[in-house]
């Protein structure tokens, strides 16, 4: 590389209309790579760096500070009408690095890198002292809830039997002994009211998930529980691009591309933001 | 900011380019 005058960034304004509309596409792209979880907004834009790059275009370097909706990941309904999660429920916060190319005004994401943190108990004491906080979602009582609540939804379902897909947050309450819980679950190929064996269940290729909510409460002799679930519409197959150049529909084929959907994973931090692969 | 002593300087905006604005809450 001959040596040149050394590159200089563009300053630009963190509320700069130009850096607002990169880290928007910054935030698409989490909430089209999250895995797990729920999406997120955009809260501030922390720094901005814009690099000449060669031989055209530029790349964003950016830093900006994200906060946890009320939407799961698996929801159809747009960021717009989302819900930032209020404090009192034990807000999330996510801190990301993008680096994005702009080309021709279509910016494009190079790399990114998030890392989420719930808010501190002292926080959420200082707006709700007496609000439960987040939970382990390895509880023994978070697992029993989310089971108990499972068992009792497919019980009253007279449609397809429904899997765990994820634990996405839960909150203890000591008095009256409760336990609140949020999951992810989706329809299987088992008719709820003839399931014997929930093993032999299959996901459907044309994936339905659903978002329940359910609080199991503790009494003298026996527990309630209370449930409450969304199933959102069916996912069509998108055929994929195979490697000898012909596209595949199957059931052995992944239906959206953007979300991919672990298996439960209780050990994962109540409030994982964990991004999929960058686009390099 | 040196100026002659009868040069009214009007006040300029305050820059603050960055972090920018906080949309919802801080955490």
């Amino acid at each position: 590389v001959p040596v040149g005058p050394a590159l200089v960034y563009r300053e630009l304004d963190c509320d700069d209309p130009e850096t607002e509309q990169a880290a928007l596409v910054a935030v698409d792209y989490i909430n089209n790579h999250v895995l797990r979880g729920y999406k997120h907004t955009l809260n501030q834009i922390d720094k901005v760096k814009v690099w000449p790059r060669r031989p055209m275009g530029e790349v964003f370097e950016l830093e900006i500070d994200t906060l946890e909706t009320t939407c799961h990941v698996l929801d159809p309904t747009p960021l717009a009408n989302c819900t930032v999660r209020p404090q009192m429920q034990h807000a999330v916060e996510g801190d990301c690095d993008f680096r994005l190319l702009k080309q021709d005004g279509q910016f494009t994401v190079l790399f990114a890198k998030c890392d989420s943190s719930p808010d501190s108990a002292e926080d959420v004491r200082k707006v709700c002292p007496q609000c439960p906080l987040l939970a382990p979602l390895n509880d023994t009582r978070v697992v029993h809830a989310v089971d108990a609540a499972l068992t009792a939804f497919n019980a009253q379902s007279n449609g397809s039997y429904f899997r765990l897909v994820e634990v996405s947050r839960a909150q203890l309450t000591p008095l009256p002994p409760s336990t609140y819980v949020e999951f992810a679950v989706a329809a299987t190929d088992c008719v709820a009211a003839e399931v014997t064996d929930p093993a032999k269940c299959n996901l459907l290729a044309e994936k339905q998930y659903g978002f329940c909510k359910a609080t199991l409460t503790e009494k003298v002799g026996g527990e309630d529980v209370a449930v409450t679930c969304t199933v959102f519409q069916t996912q069509p197959l998108i055929p994929q691009p195979q490697p000898d150049g012909t596209e595949a529909v199957g059931p052995t084929v992944v239906a959206d591309p953007g979300v991919t959907v672990p298996e439960a994973s209780p050990d994962l931090p109540a409030a994982a933001l964990v991004v999929g692969p960058v686009v390099v | 900011k040196v100026v002659q002593p009868d040069v009214a300087v009007a006040a300029g905006p305050v820059v603050h380019p960055c972090p920018g604005r906080i949309r919802h809450f801080k955490i």
